[in-house]
């Protein structure tokens, strides 16, 4: 997260590769289902042996034994509809819901975020020299309508997206930040609104940052798990 | 400092079992490690292979492999199988002198004499365990520049070469040779290989055994392999002086990167195939050209690696990276990743369209996008269905083709024949009719639940700190 600060996002899970490397974010769902982004896999059917998602902990790279960490192996990848760039990871078994790990939920389907809303990015990614790199990062953003995002991005954003507004200091998602949550307080709840997708630049001065739209696939995340 | 153990190819997690023997060759207790069996068995002339059992460190000298009659490989864990090379290589290194393979034909296509007989020609080789003339497999008992060779069972025809290869020429490299798999274990100058398995005597980061950290680059035995993206193949050397060295194959020809392959606008699996114009890396810094050596030095020279396109400052994958990358312009970060490059979907060709969300679709497509087969909507296996012909008779679900009967706003879909994805959607796109908007919906929904956080004080925070 680049002009972000450190932060606490209960329902943002760290998703570590073979190699025990953190490579991307997802957002706790179900206590046995993390919500990420495809860009995070190279394949819908790649291996998953050796993948893990890390909680309960604000550090990167958290020592074995830290208080509050939770692993737990990747079970199951299902990728969503072609046009989501989403990928629901069901886990090996339930993760235990604490101070430290929470749900976040869903929006209702095809719900639209209202231009203005509050909304909070967080991840342990790229923080370009700005931050504290290895903890985890949050940052404030604002919601903007899809109108008012396409004149800056001449049209490209599809309804399967949303923006938040580009602010003149750098502040937004980088790389290793890809699959968290773009999470908008709403009624005195967070919900997760966004997923963090790759942008042609991290956190570009003036330009507002794409997330992908997570209520025109509730459906298909409810299917998934119902199924 | 070579190992015993170099002699011998590993097939993990395997068992080698005989059919008319039930158990076979002498057991060897305490054994540390698979070399101490190797050393074991290697000087025995009728030790053929072995197994190493990890948990009873305990060794298994057999005297058979798995081209032996009778005998067939088992998974077994916590077993590994150790063949002498000599008896399952299928190429030969130098003469072939010691090949001891099953080869028995020649390089006409003449069916080998048995070294036992002398007729239809007759000749003055005994087979012994020495010169290993065993039944009427090709061999070079007398050394001769051609390779092995044996008497045919034409009379007209005393001898004749069998002309198998030599493992130099038996597999060629293409590219960079990544996918290099031929039995080639020594360098350019004649070093042997060290095993990949061992630490000795170069210590090294690909360690096969413990995490299977490469488990598709084949880092088995001592054999020439490019694991890292170098230019060729390569091995860490026997030679304490020496640590890691190329070794010398032959090039499959210029490279061909086949078009389909190669993507322009996103990246498929590690994107090794993407040859677009992204120059930048995620974080938007500008990419080093890549026959520049400021202000970063490297070895991905274009001219040393042809076939990835090093061209101007492209993102690129020339070593199998988890996608495609740079070198940056700025100094202090020496290399990054390329992830604003979309990926590819898996998807297979669509075959068909549907209008509104399908649920009207009475095409016979019956596979999904990932070209999964469907499960006919009658069946009950692999996945129990919650929608039936029965149960659903407006929505017509006829054998196994693609349906909507739940009004998935995603399209048609069926139950896959994988027990793994228990639905999916189908090979099929949106006909060209605008989807409904979702901007303007009819109405706002609100919130009936959420997700709580405890903004808990700063005491854990500032903990950290």
């Amino acid at each position: 997260i680049v002009g972000g600060h450190p932060g606490n996002s209960p329902w943002t899970v760290s998703l570590h590769n073979r190699q025990g490397q953190h490579f991307c974010s997802g957002s706790l769902v179900k206590e046995q289902w993390v919500l990420t982004a495809r860009q995070c896999f190279s394949s819908c059917r790649a291996p998953l042996t050796g993948y893990e998602v890390w909680l309960g902990t604000l550090l990167q790279n958290p020592q074995p034994g830290e208080p509050g960490l939770q692993h737990v192996q990747v079970a199951q990848m299902f990728c969503g509809p072609s046009d989501s760039q989403l990928v629901l990871l069901k886990l090996e078994r339930p993760v235990t819901l604490n101070q430290r790990v929470a749900l976040i939920c869903l929006p209702p389907e095809r719900y639209v975020v209202p231009p203005a809303t509050m909304c909070e990015i967080a991840g342990w990614g790229e923080t370009n020299g700005t931050r504290h790199d290895r903890i985890l990062n949050v940052a404030l953003l604002n919601v903007i309508s899809n109108q008012e995002c396409n004149i800056k991005h001449r049209g490209r954003v599809r309804e399967t997206e949303m923006c938040t507004r580009g602010l003149m200091a750098p502040v937004g998602a980088c790389e290793g930040d890809y699959g968290g949550p773009l999470a908008c307080f709403t009624h005195d709840c967070w919900v997760l609104e966004g997923i963090i997708i790759p942008n042609r630049v991290c956190a570009r001065p003036g330009w507002p940052a794409i997330f992908l739209r997570v209520s025109v696939f509730v459906d298909w995340i409810h299917k998934v798990i119902q199924l | 400092q070579r190992s015993p153990l170099n002699d011998f190819e590993v097939l993990r997690g395997t068992e080698l079992q005989h059919l008319l023997h039930g158990v076979a060759g002498s057991l060897q207790k305490d054994m540390v490690d698979a070399e101490e069996c190797a050393k074991r068995c290697g000087p025995l002339l009728d030790c053929r292979a072995f197994h190493y059992n990890m948990s009873s460190l305990s060794c298994q000298l057999l005297p058979w492999t798995q081209n032996s009659p009778h005998t067939r490989l088992l998974h077994s864990v916590g077993c590994d199988l150790f063949q002498k090379k000599d008896y399952v290589r299928t190429c030969i290194m130098d003469k072939g002198v010691r090949y001891r393979g099953t080869v028995a034909k020649t390089v006409g296509g003449l069916l080998c004499q048995s070294w036992t007989h002398r007729f239809p020609n007759d000749h003055k080789y005994k087979p012994t365990l020495q010169n290993g003339l065993e039944e009427n497999f090709c061999r070079n008992p007398d050394g001769d520049p051609r390779g092995p060779w044996c008497y045919t069972t034409d009379p007209t025809v005393r001898f004749q070469s069998c002309g198998i290869k030599s493992c130099r020429e038996a597999a060629c490299v293409w590219c960079n040779g990544e996918d290099y798999r031929g039995s080639v274990d020594h360098t350019e100058s004649g070093r042997e290989c060290q095993r990949w398995d061992l630490q000795h005597p170069h210590v090294h980061p690909f360690k096969p055994v413990l995490s299977p950290r490469f488990p598709d680059k084949d880092l088995n035995n001592n054999y020439c392999r490019n694991p890292d993206g170098s230019e060729r193949p390569w091995c860490y050397t026997t030679d304490p002086k020496l640590k890691r060295e190329f070794c010398s194959l032959p090039s499959c020809g210029s490279e061909v990167q086949t078009h389909q392959d190669a993507t322009f606008h996103c990246f498929r699996g590690k994107g090794e195939g993407y040859r677009g114009v992204a120059n930048t890396t995620s974080a938007g810094v500008p990419c080093q050209r890549w026959d520049s050596q400021s202000p970063h030095q490297h070895n991905f020279r274009p001219e040393k690696y042809t076939c990835k396109d090093l061209r101007e400052n492209f993102c690129r994958n020339p070593d199998g990276s988890e996608a495609p990358w740079c070198f940056t312009s700025r100094p202090g970060m020496r290399v990054a990743f390329c992830y604003q490059i979309p990926r590819c979907t898996d998807d297979v060709q669509t075959v068909d369209c549907y209008h509104g969300s399908g649920e009207q679709y009475r095409g016979s497509v019956n596979k999904t996008r990932m070209g999964v087969p469907c499960q006919r909507w009658s069946a009950e296996i692999p996945h129990k269905p919650r929608f039936t012909p029965t149960s659903a008779p407006h929505a017509q679900l006829k054998e196994n083709f693609c349906r909507n009967p739940d009004g998935d706003s995603h399209g048609p879909w069926c139950y896959t024949t994988d027990p793994g994805i228990s639905f999916d959607y189908c090979a099929l796109h949106r006909c060209n009719d605008p989807p409904v908007s979702i901007l303007d919906p009819p109405d706002q929904v609100q919130f009936e639940k959420c997700g709580k956080r405890v903004n808990r004080p700063d005491q854990w925070l500032s903990k950290l700190r």
